[in-house]
């Protein structure tokens, strides 16, 4: 990343290899070199420091988007949490709660996940951990009704902001989007609005699928945001670029850890710094 | 598709008179290409490269008439022969209780998986005790219950306890209960958390498992060989079950864990429904991967 050396064709495989493993993708990957190489040629560059200062300033300024901060000007701001099994919504929802609660709001966890086993109880532990309070549904209830439930419960409580954790579910399973779908103009109908935030959680030591996740999610439940989780572990979340070309909206957050306080803004430049460590 | 791709490279090759090694080489960076899209880590996909460029050029690839099927066979027929060949069964112990850990990142299916296994052996007439040794993640005990109770298997916990006195006493308890088998459900961890690791070490080596699975998420990415080596070099993983085929990943994640552990993968999880295992088929992860 600070080197500097003469600019080879070893180099330009190496910042390939780089991007690849860092799960940049190999469409992603081949356009950012080969975009580096043309300007490369076109304004002289003999040293590697060069190539790594432009590739720098190109991402950060691409994954730099308006609205990076949750929005909560709308009162309550329902804030609907979606994405594949295990990626980290109900612990990202616990987080974003005990953020929101330090700065004296009113929090309200919807657990709409009715399906899988002691998932309200898991979200119940956040709640009590946060001091937010928690709307559950039947065992086995619609998820629809629990969120039907939730938003008006958030609103004739005053709740400032309402979480909606759903199930997780696979991308390509037509009835479970079918499902997410209807809760979404459940929020859209109540609230004469759509969700104030819809953020896709997505796993950061996922690959490729990623991009396809992110495609069908938005296409059932305009997505807002997006939440990479796991960033603690040696994966690098490279595959968040092709996300944000493919839905050009911002990464907000990204999931350091388990606990609590393991959630920070997504900052372009500490993303870029973590590729060349 | 892989083999379109290689047909249009040989058909523009063919062209100029008699095929090289370098015409191979282009072919093989094609190969290389789909298994990185494939999520295949790039070790992983070098070294595969590499054994199937030997394989080309042994079965004088170039002499063919038509390189670019021959080569996609050879690729094929390498990552099934990879893939498939290790003894896929369960290994159980002579003295009962056979003791079987799961271990894995999180999220990656371990609690259901564990419900999944217990449910397929009871249909094979072993009787499990569930382990609930996640004493970190919240309602985890309480999740592995709730599945337990569907299946009607007993689970063990101590509430938030040592997982390794966890673990211990419930092998005793299996044993007390005359079951011939312990599934241990552990809380899911990154490979480099020294001390998570260091405690599942100390799990085995206090239950003696038979087998240890990995339990990895089909859409994991490029790290899928570093996390494997980690519980690998840690621990000796016996077998794996790969999550979530019900998706569309590729699934190259299965060539990159086996590059680094040569541990057969034993179950596939197709669902989240208790009854959704598979035994793992070789011959259909490998059409997976080549797209
Ligand atoms: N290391 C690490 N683990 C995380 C992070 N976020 C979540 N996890 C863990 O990932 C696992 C799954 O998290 P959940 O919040 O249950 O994920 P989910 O998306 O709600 O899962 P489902 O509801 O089953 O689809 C848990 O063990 C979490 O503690 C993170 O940023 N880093
Ligand atoms: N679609 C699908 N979902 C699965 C499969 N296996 C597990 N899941 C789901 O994946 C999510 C995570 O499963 P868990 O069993 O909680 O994962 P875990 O590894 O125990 O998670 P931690 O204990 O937090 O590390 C849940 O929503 C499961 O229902 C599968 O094969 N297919
Ligand atoms: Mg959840
Ligand atoms: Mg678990």
């Amino acid at each position: 990343g600070r080197e500097k050396r003469p600019i080879t064709a070893e180099f330009w495989e190496e910042l390939e290899d780089l991007l690849i493993v860092a799960d940049f993708g190999v469409p992603t990957t081949q356009k950012i070199v080969s975009g580096l190489k043309t300007v490369a040629k076109q304004e002289a560059w003999s040293t590697t420091d060069q190539a790594v200062a432009r590739f720098r300033k190109d991402v950060e300024r691409f994954l730099t988007l308006p609205g990076a901060e949750l929005n909560l000007t709308s009162s309550p701001a329902v804030v609907l949490v979606v994405g594949v099994n295990g990626a980290g919504k109900t612990t990202t929802i616990g987080k974003m709660a005990q953020s929101l609660r330090e700065r004296g709001k009113r929090v309200l966890l919807v657990a709409a996940d009715t399906f899988r086993a002691a998932a309200s109880e898991q979200l119940a532990i956040w709640a009590q951990r946060t001091g937010s309070e928690i709307v559950r549904g039947a065992e086995g209830a619609d998820p629809a009704s629990v969120v039907f439930d939730g938003v008006r419960a958030g609103v004739s409580r005053g709740a400032d902001v309402i979480f909606i954790d759903t199930a997780g579910r696979l991308h390509n399973k037509a009835n479970l989007m079918a499902e997410l779908k209807k809760m979404y103009r459940i929020i859209e109908r109540e609230m004469g609005a759509p969700p104030a935030e819809t953020l896709l959680v997505v796993d950061g030591t996922s690959g490729q699928n990623a991009i396809s996740q992110a495609k069908l999610f938005n296409e059932t439940a305009a997505l807002t945001g997006i939440v990479i989780t796991k960033l603690d572990s040696t994966a690098k979340g490279g595959v968040l670029v092709a996300l944000v070309d493919e839905l050009e909206v911002p990464i907000k957050f990204v999931g350091l850890g388990e606990s609590a306080d393991a959630l920070r803004p997504f900052v372009p430049a500490e993303f870029i710094d973590a590729l060349f460590e | 598709q892989l083999s379109d791709r290689l047909g249009a490279i040989f058909a523009r090759l063919s062209g100029r008179g008699k095929l090289g090694e370098s015409d191979v080489n282009e072919a093989l960076r094609e190969v290389r290409v789909a298994l990185l899209e494939a999520d295949v880590s790039l070790s992983a996909a070098k070294s595969f490269v590499a054994s199937v460029k030997e394989k080309a050029l042994g079965a004088n690839v170039l002499e063919s008439l038509s390189p670019g099927q021959t080569i996609v066979k050879i690729v094929y027929d390498e990552l099934v022969a990879l893939l498939g060949g290790a003894q896929a069964r369960l290994q159980f112990s002579d003295t009962p209780p056979s003791v079987i850990m799961l271990v894995g990142l999180q999220g990656s299916g371990k609690t259901t998986q564990a419900a999944k296994l217990a449910l397929r052996l009871k249909e094979q007439g072993r009787r499990s005790l569930l382990v609930a040794a996640d004493v970190y993640r919240p309602a985890a005990i309480h999740q592995l219950q709730v599945l337990g109770s569907q299946i009607e298997l007993p689970v063990f916990e101590r509430g938030a306890g040592d997982p390794v006195a966890i673990a211990r006493d419930g092998v005793s308890e299996a044993r007390r209960l005359g079951l011939s088998t312990v599934i241990i459900d552990t809380a899911g961890r990154l490979q480099i958390d020294e001390a998570l690791m260091d405690e599942l070490a100390r799990i085995k080596g206090a239950v003696s498992p038979t087998e240890i699975l990995f339990v990895a998420d089909a859409m994991t990415g490029q790290e899928a060989t570093g996390v494997a080596s980690g519980f690998h070099e840690r621990l000796g993983i016996t077998g794996v079950i790969l999550t979530k085929m019900d998706g569309d990943t590729r699934g190259g994640a299965a060539l990159s864990i086996y590059s680094v552990t040569g541990a057969p993968i034993k179950f596939v999880g197709v669902g989240e429904k208790i009854t959704a295992l598979e035994p793992f088929h070789p011959d259909r992860l490998a059409s997976r991967i080549l797209g």
